[in-house]
């Protein structure tokens, strides 16, 4: 053990591994997920080559390897709490993603919201045993954020009871779902609906890409890779491009609307509901900031720790560098924000459970609510943190350069969270719609609920004052 | 701009007050600013544009205030003094160091003076140094482990530099000591010149 780290630690003037209970949640949460991590560390099947000194198709090829492991692993343990998952597949992971991630984050939750009792009878089973693995094919080459905007098209044939999908331009194309280009044989695709002549707006539909036994794409398929990127080189983000892909009427996702066989279109209750998978992924992607912060202050305090450099008093040995001041002011807010995002993480996946309860039993009231908070904090916890892991690097001198320190990894593989799942500037107009509806509220007097209260108070509270 | 200057800047409540009052003179802003808009004959999405610099503004400063709110609701709970002492140091670096950051908001707001801002500046460097002798155990509480973290810089023992050369001289282009491209090309360039 290097002799400043173990001087750093006897100084302490607290229990660590208390702290860390209130990190995790208890004690035995804690020690829960170390058993968890053990079974991965310990188990030589994850032996890997270090990606850094592989080719883009060699991470590919041993993500997949591993992924395919973990699926296995995870059954043959027995883990089904979806945090213990998450443990074990972050251990597998690294630094890195893996290619089956939105088969799991977004494609089966979005079977299970949107399928109808029959329609679930037949997907779930084939997406659990992997018959069927899928990817979410929303965004298009030149459409994001803004789902009306969106092109792809599914139109209804009563003739023959099918929807026909095109991509009727290039901007059209389906461009970055994770998955798609060489691992996925189906994908939900998002499309406007058309049926006897009439746009109904964007639904959901399950469509075969591959063929499930030669994994060959299918008639009207033009599928891929989009290439190298700034990191998720173990993802094959991909392309989809339908030319008159023709699916059964069943395939179109019917829990809250619907099109009878003779094309009549039946509305769902809330248009919000197709928004429930985002809401999901927007909560968990403030924890996420909080992880890559804390990632990031634990490299970067402990180098600063056995780094010495320069001198403040001349002729005495060169001090840590933690000791400057300068060092400190750098990295020291940057921990308390992760301290900071670790609890309003917490506090975020509380809420998203609490409510969406609510919402189960019909109760929509504080559904707004929930939209706001999740994509205002998905943008302000991701902008701080792609900006305070670039400082972590920068402190680390020249060797924050280099891939050993794992500092440019983890900014290439979170910096994407400023951009998908909502594009952040979108996310905080979206926040600020509820904001403004909320303050004119309070302007007519109306008594607010939840965290926006304060609008009411604000109106004429006024804060004592005291000597400087 | 009739709001009074801050309460007591050690309190993290007050500052949490403080953080709150910014918010909501922030939205009231945007909001305004729509207002005007609308009062120019613009239409409703035209005015909503020209507002929404204010309105990413508001909602920065919404995220923030809840931010600062749940650190502090968070402490509430913690039972252990010394942990509760360490947690505290850093939710006041994280307000402080807030204020700074934005002072111009709580300014224009009249939520602080000039010389606290200043005070504020003093009291940060001040949590520097308190935090200075728990910085590593704070980071060693996150318990990455080492495979997890996967960084040579941030190893839990702190044996940087061995590890540093034992991971370069793994590199693929250390495979051999004469790399190809020298007989390929460094070779033959040398005998044209």
């Amino acid at each position: 053990m290097n002799p400043d780290i173990t001087r750093e630690r006897q100084n302490a003037s607290f229990d660590v591994e208390k702290l860390t209970y209130i990190l995790d949640g208890g004690p035995e949460k804690t020690k829960r997920r170390r058993q968890i991590e053990a079974l991965v560390f310990s188990d030589p099947d994850f032996n890997e080559d270090d990606p850094n000194f592989l080719s883009r198709s060699e991470r590919y090829d041993q993500a997949v390897r591993k992924s395919a492991q973990m699926i296995l692993k995870l059954r043959e343990y027995g883990i089904a709490d979806p945090e213990e998952i998450y443990h074990y597949k972050s251990m597998v992971k690294g630094n890195q993603q893996e290619p089956f991630g939105l088969h799991v984050v977004m494609f089966i939750p979005s079977l299970r919201r949107l399928c109808d009792p029959q329609q679930a009878k037949k997907w779930l089973p084939l997406a659990d045993s992997f018959q069927v693995l899928g990817t979410y094919a929303q965004t298009e080459m030149g459409h994001g954020t803004h789902l009306r905007g969106l092109e792809t098209t599914a139109t209804y044939d009563p003739a023959t009871q099918e929807f026909v999908l095109n991509s009727p331009t290039v901007s059209s194309i389906k461009w970055w779902p994770g998955g798609l280009g060489k691992t996925s044989n189906h994908a939900i695709v998002l499309a406007q609906l058309y049926s006897l002549g009439n746009c109904h707006g964007l639904h959901a539909f399950i469509v075969p890409i591959r063929d499930m036994t030669t994994h060959q794409p299918l008639p009207g398929i033009v599928v891929g890779d989009i290439g190298p990127k700034f990191g998720f080189n173990e993802v094959d983000n991909g392309f989809l491009k339908l030319e008159n892909v023709r699916i059964p009427r069943e395939n179109m996702m019917m829990k809250y609307s619907k099109v009878e066989p003779d094309g009549t279109y039946v509305k769902p209750p809330s248009s919000k509901l197709t928004y429930g998978t985002m809401v999901f992924v927007r909560s968990m992607i403030v924890g996420e900031s909080a992880r890559a912060l804390s990632k990031s202050c634990t490299i970067a305090i402990r180098y600063s720790a056995v780094r010495h450099q320069s001198e403040i008093r001349p002729g005495e040995p060169e001090p840590q560098i933690l000791d400057y001041q300068t060092q400190q002011y750098k990295l020291f807010p940057l921990l308390s924000m992760a301290y900071a995002f670790t609890f309003v993480g917490q506090y975020m996946t509380e809420i998203y459970h609490r409510i969406s309860e609510d919402i189960n039993q019909g109760d929509f009231s504080q559904l707004p609510e929930l939209h706001a908070l999740s994509a205002g904090l998905k943008a302000f916890t991701t902008w701080e943190t792609n900006s305070a892991i670039e400082v972590c690097r920068m402190s680390c001198g020249g060797h924050g350069y280099s891939r050993s320190s794992a500092l440019p990894d983890i900014y290439v593989e979170f910096t994407p969270t400023c951009t998908y799942e909502g594009e952040n500037t979108v996310m905080m107009l979206q926040t600020a719609r509820y904001l403004v509806k909320s303050y004119r509220q309070a302007e007519k007097g109306q008594q607010l609920s939840g965290i926006v209260s304060y609008l009411n108070e604000s109106q004429n509270r006024r804060v004592q004052p005291q000597a400087v | 701009a009739s709001r009074r200057p801050l309460v007591d800047i050690n309190d993290l409540s007050s500052l949490v007050e403080v953080y709150q009052q910014r918010a909501a003179t922030l939205v009231e802003m945007a909001a305004k600013s729509i207002q005007q808009e609308l009062q120019r004959r613009k239409s409703q999405e035209d005015a909503w544009n020209n507002s929404a610099i204010d309105l990413v503004r508001a909602s920065d400063a919404h995220c923030h205030y809840v931010v600062v709110k749940v650190f502090n609701d968070k402490l509430k709970g913690v039972g252990d003094t010394a942990i509760h002492s360490v947690l505290s140091t850093l939710a006041l670096l994280y307000a402080m160091h807030g204020i700074t950051k934005n002072s111009g908001d709580f300014l224009q707001a009249g939520l602080v003076s000039v010389p606290q801002v200043l005070q504020i500046s003093v009291r940060i460097k001040e949590l520097l140094s308190q935090l200075r002798p728990n910085a590593v155990a704070l980071v060693d509480a996150f318990d990455i482990h080492d495979k997890k973290l996967n960084s040579v810089l941030g190893r839990y023992d702190g044996n940087v530099y061995e590890n540093m050369f034992e991971w370069a001289r793994r590199s693929p282009l250390n495979a051999a000591e004469v790399h190809e491209s020298f007989q390929k090309y460094l070779k033959p360039l040398r005998s044209k010149l």
